[in-house]
């Protein structure tokens, strides 16, 4: 057999030695390209939404640019003019829509906080907000859990939807916050 | 072994890993609602 | 040098008051009507008198920015960091508004020479700034300044806008040439930001999508080959140190939005990046050549008894770029192997292939790669025409038996191992979708196993065709087919040959591949 790199016996020595030293894996082995965070079964073009090289997700809706008519550009006019944004004025669907739109940044967290405040509590497990129904009074009530009918918000189809529910308290985030600096 | 060219290239390349660009690097300035990155938990939506 | 002696003062007064004026919170003008005045300013202060003022004009402004962001950057903490940097942008992108208006407004409107003149003149300027800043400050190097100049200008000056829109694709090039200039190899402490600049949605979108005719193709093919060189340093060492693996998966993610969205550029170009692309980097490879034109549906090479010679796409032939003829060098060799071609002599061709091809006697650097490559290819779509030629379609009768297969039995017989991993690799860079080369390679492939007066041979197609299928997904339509037959079909007597059952993992590895076949 071919005694160098050059055949079957050096390929087999890369692949044993990549078995106990991953970090020889990336070129040769490859890695799965499916965990870069691109969509690559969307039937839609991809790169109107590329966060960049560096990026583990595609870019929020609004940092994709779009040409709008010239007309819609007031902010020259009107930005001194805009009232200082306060959360609490808003309603529920603007706060889940900033919840939605601002992962990982300092706004989903204020938005999160509201939410709270206003009674809806985010459930850990399922990802989703809930709040009770109101009039509707739990059917079983316990010191670790409760069931009954309560509102969860589908982000998918941007609607409160009542659901009978078995609530384990212990899957509610308590009451969200930030640390003095902010 | 890498010729001297391509340590030194290697050499400057390094040094810019440390300082990498951010995303608000390349966007434009939103006035009311820049960027602010922060640790939310993990159990939040993350994109 | 001998800048005239208050043309610093003047430049510094002017940015501050156009600073000022586009950034303050006071003025309710928009932006164009403040720039009226102040170019009227600009004529006061004789900056626009001449070339020559101008030039250093704005020569002077890029440094007095890229200074202030530094300062800025020097004093920036954990937490104040998104503070400076706000304010470093507020001053670049001022900057930034003056050059676009500047080149917008220069000349008559009709005029766009004089617009792109100075705007390929302030790239200039800028990368000459970079370049020398890079040089000056080395490991201390920052990229922000230059790569908030350089996104925000595009975007500007790809902003939906008449005037703008009429010249656009001399804008496009002549961003591409400035970054050309900026490549990696050159700054590579601007390597990061240069890739975030090229991938880009609005970068890719106008280069690949909008701008007609595929005439950006082109461009943006260059500039990956830029970076495809810049790594292939690196990437040749098995274990990657952590600035290049950032690199290199941010490379990846590029490609993978070019496959996914504009497969057809891949495939058009695909030979000018495997011929940067160093060998080791599988993976990468494989991406590219995994390409398909999306109107095409792959028949699945996993189907019993596929008829390849049936299918429609082996008679078209794909569009190849960069013109890889004009690559077999030096003349006096193009023309040997032309004569060999057309009269299948003289025998001593042959012999002397082998000294064409070798440049020194360093082992892992011993071939001209990329000679090799393009002879392969030239070789085998002359030997296309040569059977379409005679009313005939290439299949593993019609390949044989002629000067094109000889070239190719020499040099599998001739080369050492390293040469032979080459030039095996250079044939297996063409087995890629449905279509003649992929066709013709791949009954080459098959044929010069089959032929084999060595095990060895045998050996290095195998290895060479494994390695590339032993990797993460994507895998080319046309590797998979030659694969499958060469182990399927008895012809080949596969599974006799001692190097299948070397070793437990190798056996284990073709067994499993034989499972999905059969």
């Amino acid at each position: 057999m071919v005694k160098d790199q050059f055949g079957m016996v050096g390929l087999l020595t890369f692949i044993r030695a990549a078995e106990s030293d991953p970090n020889l894996v990336s070129l040769a082995l490859g890695q799965d390209l499916t965990a870069l965070g691109l969509n690559l079964n969307s039937p839609e073009n991809l790169f109107p939404s590329f966060g960049g090289p560096w990026a583990e997700t595609p870019c929020r809706p609004q940092d994709v640019d779009f040409h709008v008519p010239p007309e819609y550009l007031i902010n020259f006019n009107i930005r001194d003019k805009l009232a200082q944004i306060k959360l609490s004025r808003y309603k529920d669907d603007l706060l889940f829509y900033i919840f939605y739109t601002n992962p990982g940044d300092v706004l989903q967290i204020y938005a999160a906080m509201e939410l709270y405040a206003r009674e809806w509590r985010y459930h850990m497990e399922e990802k989703l907000w809930i709040t009770q129904a109101p009039g509707v009074v739990a059917t079983e009530k316990t010191s670790t859990y409760e069931r009954g009918t309560y509102y969860f918000f589908d982000p998918q189809n941007w609607r409160k939807v009542p659901k009978e529910f078995h609530l384990d308290y212990s899957k509610l985030e308590p009451r969200p916050n930030l640390p003095p600096s902010y | 072994p890498l010729q001297k060219e391509h340590q030194m290239q290697f050499q400057m390349m390094e040094a810019a890993y440390y300082h990498m660009p951010v995303p608000s690097d390349s966007e434009k300035i939103r006035p009311y609602l820049p960027r602010n990155p922060f640790a939310t938990p993990s159990y939040y939506i993350q994109t | 040098f001998e800048d005239p002696p208050d043309l610093y003062e003047k430049t510094e007064f002017l940015l501050r008051e156009w600073v000022s004026i586009i950034n303050s919170p006071n003025n309710k003008e928009p932006p164009s009507k403040a720039f009226s005045m102040f170019v009227h300013q600009m004529n006061v202060q004789g900056i626009l008198k001449t070339d020559d003022l101008i030039t250093r004009f704005f020569r002077l402004s890029t440094s007095m920015v890229v200074e202030l962001s530094y300062r800025l950057l020097s004093e920036q903490t954990v937490t104040t960091s998104g503070q400076i940097r706000l304010k470093i942008y507020h001053t670049l992108d001022a900057y930034v508004k003056l050059i676009a208006m500047l080149v917008k407004h220069s000349g008559d409107t009709q005029n766009t020479q004089t617009k792109i003149n100075l705007l390929n003149k302030v790239l200039g300027i800028i990368a000459g700034v970079l370049l020398q800043d890079h040089e000056s400050h080395h490991s201390d190097f920052q990229q922000l300044p230059y790569h908030r100049i350089f996104i925000m200008l595009f975007l500007e000056l790809n902003s939906a806008d008449p005037v703008l829109e009429a010249f656009n694709f001399q804008i496009l090039t002549a961003f591409c040439h400035t970054l050309h200039i900026l490549r990696p190899a050159k700054s590579p402490g601007f390597a990061y930001s240069w890739l975030e600049l090229i991938s880009h949605r609005v970068f890719i979108g106008r280069l690949l999508q909008i701008t007609p005719q595929q005439k950006g193709w082109g461009l943006y093919a260059q500039l990956l080959m830029d970076l495809f060189k810049f790594l292939a340093p690196f990437l040749r060492n098995a274990e990657l140190a952590k600035p290049v693996t950032f690199m290199y998966k941010g490379t990846l993610r590029v490609l993978l939005i070019l496959l996914h969205d504009f497969p057809e550029f891949l495939c058009d170009y695909h030979y000018g990046f495997c011929d940067v692309v160093p060998p080791n980097c599988i993976q990468m490879r494989n991406l590219i050549l995994s390409a398909f034109p999306r109107n095409m549906r792959l028949p699945d090479p996993f189907t019993p008894n596929l008829k390849v010679d049936m299918l429609q796409e082996i008679a078209h032939a794909p569009r190849v770029s960069p013109n890889f003829a004009s690559m077999i060098q030096p003349l006096t060799f193009k023309k040997d192997l032309d004569s060999y071609l057309k009269a299948r002599a003289p025998v001593t061709f042959l012999s002397e292939l082998r000294s064409n091809l070798q440049v020194s006697n360093e082992p892992g650097v011993r071939y001209n790669i990329s000679l090799l490559n393009a002879l392969v290819l030239y070789v085998g779509t002359q030997a296309i025409s040569f059977i379409r030629g005679k009313g005939l379609s290439p299949n593993m009768s019609t390949i044989a038996h002629s000067a094109h297969m000889d070239i190719f039995q020499n040099l599998a017989v001739d080369l050492d191992t390293e040469g032979r991993y080459l030039f095996l690799n250079a044939i297996a860079n063409q087995l890629r979708y449905p279509n003649s080369h992929t066709h013709y390679f791949s009954c080459t492939l098959l044929y010069l196993f089959h032929e084999a007066n060595t095990e060895a041979i045998q050996e290095q197609i195998t290895r060479v065709l494994l390695e590339r299928l032993i990797v993460n997904r994507p895998h080319p339509w046309g590797l998979l087919i030659t694969f499958i037959e060469m182990i399927k079909n008895p012809t080949y007597k596969f599974w006799n040959h001692e190097f299948v059952h070397c070793a437990p993992e190798i056996e284990k590895l073709f067994e499993s591949v034989a499972r999905s076949c059969m």
